[in-house]
């Protein structure tokens, strides 16, 4: 594993934790869109379903697990325990736009027409288009918290760190999966914008809002 | 090359 690979692994990590600990600190999730959350679900579950097929290292195994246990618990929080909070009038993306036709991809193109290698397949495609209902959340309220800021960061430096890791294993082990970098890039790519944001905003101590 | 394979990644 090279240090790309490990420090996307570890920017994904603490995004994750960092939203956890948001909404519980603040016994609040207004702001955070329910939906990217439940697609991230989703993600994981149809991703890592190989946890029972197929070990491959404890490090693998635990952040599994951890991702997992971590995104669950979010929607959890979002959906149940702090759900006076959940801003639902304005979390109004049509998750169904993503779904489906990731799903008809992953069925389309694969590499290998098994359930779950079209499960991993759904959930790169799914993956990659997964925080549009937060931005989207975002771009309607014309505002996020500083600390929500942080976390959609921290979320999309760890694709574009993976990028570099493709780029790296590619050079020195011959390794590819196009699937893998082509969703990779749309990903990146959708952060782009909020990067630009983050950067000229809110590392200069203003919060992020989106002029009127 | 670009096929399955066991998936090292996250």
């Amino acid at each position: 594993m090279n240090l790309f690979r490990f420090l996307g692994d570890l920017s994904h990590l603490l995004a994750i934790i960092l939203l956890l600990l948001k909404i519980w600190k603040s016994r609040s999730c207004a702001g955070i869109s329910g939906k990217s959350q439940v697609l991230f679900a989703v993600v994981f579950t149809a991703r890592y379903l190989d946890l029972f097929t197929n070990y491959i290292s404890l490090y693998n195994t635990c952040m599994k697990v951890v991702y997992i246990a971590c995104s669950f618990t979010t929607v959890w929080l979002i959906y149940s325990k702090f759900k006076a909070t959940y801003d639902g009038n304005h979390d109004t993306f049509r998750v169904e736009f993503l779904v489906v036709p990731t799903a008809i991809l992953a069925f389309l193109v694969n590499h290998d027409f098994t359930p779950l290698e079209i499960l991993w397949t759904f959930s790169i495609y799914l993956e990659s288009v997964a925080i549009l209902p937060q931005l989207f959340m975002v771009s309607k309220t014309g505002e996020a918290e500083t600390i929500t800021s942080h976390y959609l960061f921290a979320l999309g430096v760890y694709r574009t760190l993976y990028l570099f890791n493709w780029i790296w294993r590619y050079h020195f082990e011959g390794f590819f999966d196009l699937i893998a970098i082509v969703a990779g890039l749309v990903q990146t790519v959708l952060y782009c914008d909020f990067f630009y944001l983050y950067i000229t905003k809110v590392l200069k101590g203003k919060k992020l809002s989106l002029p009127a | 090359g670009s096929e399955s394979k066991p998936k090292d990644e996250l």
